[in-house]
């Protein structure tokens, strides 16, 4: 629940009828704290404790909850009105194949989630295809590879002396010619400020047309993930956010951090290592989460 | 920061928003606010750049003046294992860590403890080769502790001056997965003297306060003794190391700066340090 310097400012003004700018500030300042500790960025949390004390003050007693509490209810609401709504769809192209591009930092969870989402697909009725154009880390084709046989999905590789520009072209006619109506290219993990592996991404961007993007962030990450979504974001246009390893107790800041800056929706929670961990993301959720 | 005028609330708030920003945590940054706010109000510091160097140098207690090198066994083979969850980038460190070994001529033997993730032994496998460092593994899905057991036996035989151990990556929550990890530590404790000499947990830079958390846990599990600090090349500071080592004693060994093999470190603090505010 609520951190337990919260529950004590909330206890303390639990017999006034109204509360005073200074009552609010009390408040909003142990939620500031609990937003901090949270791996909210600080000035995504500076301007949402501004946006909340415009709405906070004189705020009177309401049905059975004490002003304090409608304070929380009001950062509680406001949390998930701006995680958005539930968006877990990928957008399935009119005409076939769908291409899903899967990209982020080093070791964020985009293999797994490429093969997770290709699994739902298919669950779906969907014809998936995976695209191994990770061609820098060792082993990479062959993971992918694995999971693929462990899902009986195919997956598209040239091996790791190819561009992943040519692989992913390649993925596409191949997908054409064999009927596989959703092409998810899983792709190497990269600094968003290594300018030689951001270009290689529009690169294949380009060459492909995808009709997703879908950047892959670990739920742990701090403060950095305002850098990170921003980066690929400008680079690249995300059309949505995996959000992965909410199986652990991250309390996920990073969440309200990446749609604050980019706008995009979170749309999957990848929730354990198995390849069924996949689930929608529920904002209301997470705001709770984050909240504590 | 650089190149204030004076000492006032601004500063010390510009201050306080770049620590929170290096992902120190809400609490240290308050604390070392505090303690730079009491040593201006008692005259100690008059201009702003005292007041960095003494934020520098508090900053520098916190994470520890000197680096220590690794504990090396007595005689005979000497055990790091290498722990933390997934993706940090045990595996890729466990083979940088090889080559720096190999490259001050030690023998160097290398344990594909996670025999659970997909191809995490053929990855291993070409960091041991890249390393020239012999590798122990068994199938894919078997016993880990079993393969610690193996490869025990084997660096004991052809003496072995290093037996590193990667596992797989687990959040430290999950409990059966961490009395798995309690149960790899007890075998190579049984069957090499001292062993394991050193429990680094591997931290992405990138971590928010959910690292201490992980600290706790993982140093509660296996007894960490020193923390590997990856990805330093991107834009993360690194800050959760500090808040780290105030609340669990764990120094930072080595950092990660990158994906080469020679992208292993020794921890400098003081370099570190310089670049939270660079
Ligand atoms: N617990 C948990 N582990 C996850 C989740 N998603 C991925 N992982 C694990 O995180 C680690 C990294 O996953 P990968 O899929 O290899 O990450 P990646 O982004 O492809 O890594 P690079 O290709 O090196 O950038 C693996 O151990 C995965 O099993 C999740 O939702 N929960
Ligand atoms: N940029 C950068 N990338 C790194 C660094 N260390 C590791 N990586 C990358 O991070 C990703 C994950 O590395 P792994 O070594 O597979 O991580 P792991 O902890 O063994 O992962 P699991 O075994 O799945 O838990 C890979 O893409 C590595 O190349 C580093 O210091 N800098
Ligand atoms: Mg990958
Ligand atoms: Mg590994």
């Amino acid at each position: 629940g609520l951190s337990e310097k919260l529950q004590e400012v909330l206890r303390k003004l639990r017999s006034k009828g109204k509360l005073t700018e200074k009552d609010v500030d009390e408040i909003l300042r142990e939620v500031r704290v609990a937003l901090l500790e949270a791996d909210v960025n600080f000035r995504v949390v500076r301007e949402f404790i501004q946006s909340i004390r415009e709405k906070a003050v004189g705020q009177e007693v309401l049905g059975s909850l004490t002003p304090g509490q409608q304070v929380i209810k009001i950062v509680h609401s406001e949390l998930t009105r701006l995680m958005g709504g539930v968006q877990s769809k990928i957008a399935i192209a009119s005409r076939p194949p769908t291409i899903v591009m899967l990209v982020g930092l080093q070791g964020a969870g985009k293999t797994t989630a490429c093969a997770k989402l290709a699994g739902s697909l298919k669950k779906q009725g969907h014809s998936p295809l995976m695209v191994a154009a990770d061609v820098y880390r060792p082993a990479a084709i062959r993971q992918l590879e694995v999971l693929g046989e462990t899902l009986d999905i195919p997956v598209f590789s040239m091996g790791a002396d190819q561009n992943p520009v040519d692989i992913a072209k390649g993925a596409v006619s191949s997908a054409m010619s064999k009927g596989r109506d959703v092409v998810l290219i899983d792709t190497a993990g990269r600094l968003h400020i290594d300018e030689e592996l951001m270009a290689e991404l529009e690169a294949i961007k380009a060459a492909v047309s995808p009709h997703e993007i879908l950047l892959v962030a670990d739920a742990m990450t701090g403060q950095d993930a305002v850098n990170v979504a921003k980066a690929f974001n400008e680079r690249l246009g995300i059309t949505g956010v995996v959000l992965t390893k909410l199986d652990g107790d991250a309390r996920g800041g990073a969440a309200l951090s990446i749609r604050s800056v980019t706008g995009c929706p979170v749309k999957f929670a990848g929730v354990g290592e198995k390849l069924d961990a996949l689930e929608p993301f529920h904002p209301e959720r997470m705001a709770s989460r984050i909240l504590g | 920061v650089r190149g204030r005028a004076k000492i006032d609330d601004d500063l010390l708030d510009d201050i306080e928003e770049l620590l929170i920003e290096s992902d120190l945590g809400v609490s240290v940054a308050t604390e070392v606010i505090e303690n730079l706010k009491k040593k201006v109000a008692e005259g100690r510091v008059t201009s702003p750049d005292a007041v960095m160097g003494l934020l520098k140098e508090e900053l520098l207690a916190l994470v520890g003046e000197e680096g220590e090198s690794i504990r090396a066994a007595a005689g005979g083979t000497t055990v790091i294992m290498v722990v933390g969850v997934n993706g940090t980038g045990k595996t890729t460190t466990v083979g940088k860590l090889a080559a720096l070994l190999r490259a001050s001529g030690n023998r160097v033997m290398v344990a594909a403890a996670d025999t659970f993730r997909a191809a995490a032994i053929e990855q291993l496998e070409v960091w041991a080769r890249r390393a020239g460092a012999e590798f122990i593994s068994q199938q894919q899905g078997s016993d880990p502790a079993a393969v610690v057991y193996d490869a025990a036996a084997a660096a004991r035989s052809r003496k072995v001056d290093y037996l590193l151990i990667d596992t797989a990556g687990r959040l430290h929550t999950k409990s059966n997965l961490m009395e798995e990890l309690k149960k790899i530590r007890r075998v190579v404790g049984r069957e090499l003297e001292g062993a394991p000499h050193e429990v680094l947990l591997v931290v992405d830079a990138t971590t928010g306060q959910n690292g201490v958390a992980q600290a706790s846990r993982f140093k509660d599990a296996v007894d960490v003794t020193g923390l590997v600090l990856t990805k330093l090349d991107g834009t993360a500071k690194g800050g959760i190391a500090i808040s780290i080592r105030k609340e669990l004693g764990i120094p930072v060994r080595f950092i990660g700066v990158g994906e080469a093999v020679e992208d292993l470190r020794e921890f400098n603090p003081r370099l570190f340090i310089d670049a939270l505010f660079s």
